[in-house]
Formats: C-alpha cells, sequence, structure tokens
C-alpha cells in the first residue's frame, strides 16, 4: 500500500501509527523509528517500501531471538507450570498443549492448579477428557501447592513425560497471590529437586502495555522460562511483546489462534512481524 | 505521572521568557505521549491533545505563573467530561422481567460480573434469575450456578444442548412465569470479528428485548478497544460499559477509548474477583488513575 511513496513527515506518522496500533508502544516504536530513521538520514532507503521492510527486519531481530522451541529433559517428567493474569487462556492453552503433546507420544499428565475459582477444575477436566489424558485434582478450595505436590508424585509415580500445572488467574501486583505462586514452585522442588522446568507465561494478544508490567513482575517473583500470547484469532497484533522480548529475553514458546483444541501454534517471528503490517 | 512530566517540561521552558504556541506544542506532545503510554488509542488521543490545545494556547495558560498546574487541570477536566460528566446506574425501567444481556470478548470478565451485577441487585431487593447462555466453553454454565449458588441467587438451568438463543428465550418465559424481577444473561465470549456469533447475539437481542446490553471489558486491553468496542455498539447498540480488573496496576487508558469512540456510559468498574468487587464508575477517578 505504501509503495514507492517518499519518505516524509506523513509517512512517519503514518508508520508510527502503525505501530502503536498494533501496541508496540510509545518507547519501542520511537525507538525502532529512531533507529531506522538513521539508515534513511544516510541515504541507505530510498522509499516507503524500503523503509517499511527496514522496520521489519528491525522487530524481526528482537523476536527471531526468541524463537525457542520446548525441549523435554533427558529423563524424568518435565514439569511445566502455566501462569499469567486473570482470563487469558491458560486452562485453555493447556488443553491444547496436552492434546499435541500426546499426539507426539509423550505420556502427559495435567493438574488442576487452580482450586480457587468457579468451575475451573471442572472446565480443565473436560479439557483431560477431551485430549484422553488423566489429571491431578482436589477439591475446590484446596491448598494448590498440595495440588502441585501430589501431581508430581504422579507423574514420577506414572513415568509421565510432560505434567503441566494449571495455576489460577492472578493479578502481578497482588503480593500474597504472587507469594502462593512461590509455595507452589518451592513445594515442587521437593519432589523434584529442578522442577518445574517450565515456568510459561501467558499473555493476551488483546493486552496492551500492562503485559510489560506482568512479564516483569512475575518473572521477579517465579522467573519465567516461556511466554506464550493468545487470541491472535482477533484483530489485535499483541505488539507489546516486542517490548517484553527486549527488556526481559525471555523465549515465545507458543501462539494461541483460537478456541479449538488445536489452535495452538509454536511462535514464528517472521509470520508474526507480517502480521502487524 | 503526567504532573511530573508537564513539570520538568515547563521548567526546561520557563528561562527563556514568555511561553509560546511553540512551546505549548512541545507540552501537548507530552500529553499525547502519556495518554498513549496508558494504551489510550491513538486516534482518540490525537483527538483529545487537539481539543485541549485551544484551552492550552489561551491566556489562561501564556500568562499563568503556575502554567503546568492549568495544563494539568485543562487536562483533567476535559478527560472527565469525556468520560461522563455524572455517575449512570441500570436502567431497570421496564415491566419486569427486565433482561440484561452481558457481551464481550473472551475473558473479559462477563460471568463473574454476571455475578456481581446479581449480588448488587438482589441487595436492592429485586428477584434474579441468572441465566447460563454459553454453550461453548468448558463448565461456563457450572461456573455460573457455581457462583449463584455461593449468593443464593437462581440460576437457570440451561440445557446445554441447545442453542443461546432458544436458552435465552426459555429463561424469559421461565422468569414471566415465576415473577422474577431482573433477569441477567450471560453470553459466551466472542471476536467482534465472527459473524455469526456477533449475529447470534443480535438474535438474542432480538428475542428478549434487554433493557441493558452491556459490553464488559478488560481494562489493560490495548489499542484495539476501539475497533471491538465500536463493532459491538454498531451490532448491539450497546447500552453500557463495565470495565474489569481495575484491581491491577493496568492505567485503563481504554476506557477512553471506548467512551470517546461510543459515547456510551461507563456504568461499573470490577475492581476483584469475588462477588462484591463492583462499583460504579466515576469519571474524575478514572481521570486520575490514567493521568498518574
Ligand atoms: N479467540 C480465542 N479465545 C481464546 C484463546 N485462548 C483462550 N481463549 C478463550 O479465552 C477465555 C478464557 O480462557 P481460559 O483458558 O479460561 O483463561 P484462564 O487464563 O485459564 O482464565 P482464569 O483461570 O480465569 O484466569 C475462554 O473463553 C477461552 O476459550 C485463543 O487463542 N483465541
Ligand atoms: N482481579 C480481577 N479478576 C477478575 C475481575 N473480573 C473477572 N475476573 C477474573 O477474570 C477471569 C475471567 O473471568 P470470567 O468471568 O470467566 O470471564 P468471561 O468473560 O466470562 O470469560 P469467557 O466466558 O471465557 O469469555 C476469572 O479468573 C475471573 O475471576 C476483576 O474485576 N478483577
Ligand atoms: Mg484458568
Ligand atoms: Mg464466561
Amino acid at each position: 500500500v505504501l509503495g514507492k511513496k517518499t519518505i516524509d513527515e506523513d509517512l512517519i506518522e503514518e508508520l508510527e501509527e502503525v505501530l502503536i496500533g498494533a501496541d508496540i508502544g510509545v518507547k519501542t516504536s520511537y525507538d525502532i523509528l529512531e533507529s531506522v530513521g538513521d539508515r534513511v538520514r544516510r541515504k541507505e532507503l530510498g522509499d516507503a517500501d524500503a523503509l517499511k521492510n527496514a522496520i521489519k527486519e528491525e522487530i524481526q531481530a528482537i523476536l527471531h531471538r526468541e524463537e525457542s522451541v520446548f525441549t523435554f529433559k533427558p529423563e524424568g517428567p518435565t514439569v511445566m507450570m502455566v501462569v499469567g493474569v486473570n482470563g487469558v487462556g491458560k486452562t485453555t492453552t493447556i488443553g491444547k498443549l496436552a492434546l499435541r503433546y500426546k499426539k507426539e507420544g509423550k505420556n502427559v499428565l495435567i493438574a488442576a492448579g487452580d482450586t480457587f475459582r468457579a468451575a475451573a477444575i471442572e472446565q480443565l477436566q473436560i479439557w483431560a477428557e477431551r485430549a484422553g489424558i488423566d489429571i491431578v485434582k482436589h477439591h475446590d478450595g484446596a491448598d494448590p501447592a498440595a495440588v502441585a505436590y501430589d501431581s508430581i508424585e504422579a507423574a514420577k509415580a506414572r513415568g509421565a513425560d510432560l505434567l503441566i500445572v494449571d495455576t489460577a488467574g492472578r493479578l502481578h501486583t497482588k503480593i500474597n497471590l504472587m507469594e502462593e505462586l512461590k509455595k507452589i514452585k518451592r513445594v515442587m522442588t521437593k519432589v523434584i529437586p529442578d522442577a518445574p522446568h517450565e515456568v510459561l507465561l501467558v499473555v493476551d494478544a488483546t493486552t496492551g502495555q500492562n503485559a510489560i508490567s506482568q512479564a516483569k513482575l512475575f518473572n521477579e517473583s517465579v522467573g519465567l522460562t516461556g511466554l506464550a500470547i493468545t487470541k491472535l484469532d482477533g484483530t489485535p497484533k499483541g505488539g507489546v511483546i516486542i517490548a517484553i522480548a527486549d527488556e526481559l529475553d525471555i523465549p515465545i514458546r507458543y501462539i494461541g489462534v483460537g478456541e479449538g483444541v488445536e489452535d495452538l501454534r509454536d511462535f514464528n517471528a517472521a509470520e508474526f512481524v507480517e502480521a502487524i503490517f | 505521572g503526567l504532573t511530573e512530566k508537564l513539570n520538568g517540561v515547563f521548567k526546561a521552558l520557563k528561562g527563556r521568557g514568555k511561553l509560546t504556541e511553540k512551546d505549548i506544542d512541545l507540552v501537548l506532545k507530552e500529553i499525547r505521549m502519556a495518554l498513549l503510554e496508558a494504551d489510550v488509542n491513538f486516534k482518540v488521543a490525537k483527538q483529545f491533545v487537539a481539543a485541549i490545545r485551544e484551552r492550552a494556547v489561551g491566556q489562561e495558560v501564556l500568562e499563568s505563573l503556575t502554567p503546568a498546574q492549568q495544563v494539568i487541570k485543562i487536562v483533567r477536566d476535559e478527560m472527565t467530561s469525556l468520560l461522563g460528566e455524572k455517575r449512570c446506574d441500570l436502567d431497570l425501567g421496564a415491566r419486569p422481567p427486565v433482561t440484561i444481556l452481558l457481551t464481550g470478548l473472551q475473558g473479559s470478565g462477563k460471568t463473574t460480573t454476571c455475578s456481581k451485577l446479581a449480588r448488587r441487585l438482589k441487595n436492592e431487593k429485586k428477584k434474579v434469575l441468572l441465566v447460563p447462555a454459553d454453550t461453548h466453553r468448558p463448565a461456563a454454565i457450572t461456573q455460573l450456578k457455581k457462583l449463584g449458588q455461593d449468593l443464593a441467587v437462581d440460576v437457570y438451568n440451561s440445557d446445554p444442548s441447545i442453542s443461546p438463543l432458544e436458552i435465552s428465550r426459555k429463561a424469559l418465559e421461565y422468569a414471566r412465569t415465576n415473577t422474577f424481577d431482573v433477569v441477567l444473561i450471560d453470553s459466551a465470549g466472542r471476536l467482534q470479528i465472527d459473524e455469526p456469533l456477533m449475529q447470534e447475539l443480535c438474535e438474542i437481542k432480538e428475542a428478549v428485548d434487554p433493557k441493558e446490553i452491556l459490553f464488559v471489558a478488560d481494562a489493560m486491553t490495548g489499542q484495539e478497544a476501539v475497533n471491538v468496542a465500536l463493532e459491538f455498539d454498531k451490532v448491539l447498540d450497546i447500552t453500557g460499559v463495565i470495565l474489569t480488573k481495575l484491581d491491577g496496576d493496568a492505567r485503563g487508558g481504554a476506557a477512553l477509548s471506548i467512551k470517546a469512540v461510543t459515547g456510551k456510559p461507563l456504568k461499573f468498574i470490577g475492581t476483584g474477583e469475588k462477588s462484591d468487587a463492583l462499583e460504579p464508575f466515576y469519571p474524575d477517578r478514572m481521570a486520575s488513575r490514567i493521568l498518574d
């Protein structure tokens, strides 16, 4: 659409709108335009198309570094803990991951670690049934750390390859809830010293700049080893993950592109950047 | 927040004597950046800044001894009035049973908000019927049933094998027969670009003629809040907005974006996961939150 247009004020404003409109954020957008602007000033970029491609390359460089597939431990159950704020798609993502890895021949077990929200256990139970895998659960109001403990014991006993632990949604600013998450993590180490092997933060693509705060605080509390961004089948672009990648350097594992069990893909930087434009 | 930023900008400008329009442009740029950082939509931020530019280049600022304070006041006043001059409550002005339909994107907090509204209405001595009309999400009906049980509020026994439209119709019939005052219908989360699902909401609206169609939006929503809200409003002619998860640190710029493009009143805010965590929306408090 921009084609052979000359590079001028209007074009820069147009690109600004695209970047900010994709939730890339003011600071990150300006940084990108600034760095690409140098190349414009040095006459390296001749027209709008060249400029647009330079921007894409800039973003792709940041994101490409985070393309990193989830890998399993050579022996013993690999434990994945899924965390994030309320309603982002943790439980649904676990349902998708469970089936996917089962199809890859893995022995998968999931744990209903959300003992707080109404029908959270029932919801995950249905996903377990859909995938045809076992679920470890207690009752509503049980201690999530106890569920985590039991599930790791069960994973070891059954020779599970993968254990995915669901946790209740929680706002990153709630100290007591973040402490609860730390406790769940501590309890896991009692059974398997280096568990959890993956702490996956789920971020909703409709989220604006608050996702940066989420990533920072969850990282500070439990240390993140992976990111998943959901609801990319909607109109939001999820550009906030660029700032997260730039600042925290956490691998981006998966993207959610729908509510069905098959709607999960490995993160691909090129496709992600293409979708922004 | 914005106050410190503007104080900094004005301090740097002060040394040069009387303020010029060009100086004000610098100040406006700072304001626009602050709004964008708070997730206000790009176009909405631009319009907002253009609107206050008029006042910012007037006497009250250029001749003021405390120009930063003047500008902050203008910004705050303008934002508060944009967000809605006064409190706006639920409209229950119809022959009972009055129907309220909750809509929005996936995970925004509709089901939880339904239970919060039920509790509020029960406290106002209304006989409330909660209607789980989400037959798609696993255990959605169970979720609303459990929430209703905790509140001792009746929950319609939705049959998951029939359509949400049929459930809504039957539930309204049930409400009439059993003299309920208010019917709260919880719908499945959906994308505004999902035509069949948006059409489904239209059909439910047609069938039960809701007095309120509430758009439930997550306070941490980014730039797309505008497109999502516009589409829901265009298709359904929503009557109000509820912004959830304001107990976090999301600045909530989506509130300004949604109000600016739909013109529909922001009625309540969600401030927690429990059924008592629903508060009326106060424009001045929201303005402070976005600006600070
Ligand atoms: N369109 C779309 N919807 C999604 C996606 N992932 C999850 N959802 C929907 O988002 C809503 C919330 O998903 P959940 O899995 O319950 O989210 P959660 O993070 O576990 O929520 P809490 O446990 O309450 O914090 C559901 O309606 C899901 O179907 C996605 O990739 N695309
Ligand atoms: N902290 C906080 N959490 C909230 C608030 N409102 C809802 N939630 C939580 O957000 C998550 C999603 O809430 P739901 O009520 O299931 O959302 P929904 O819109 O019905 O989701 P779908 O039906 O899947 O579209 C749950 O974990 C709720 O407890 C709020 O105001 N504050
Ligand atoms: Mg969940
Ligand atoms: Mg719901």
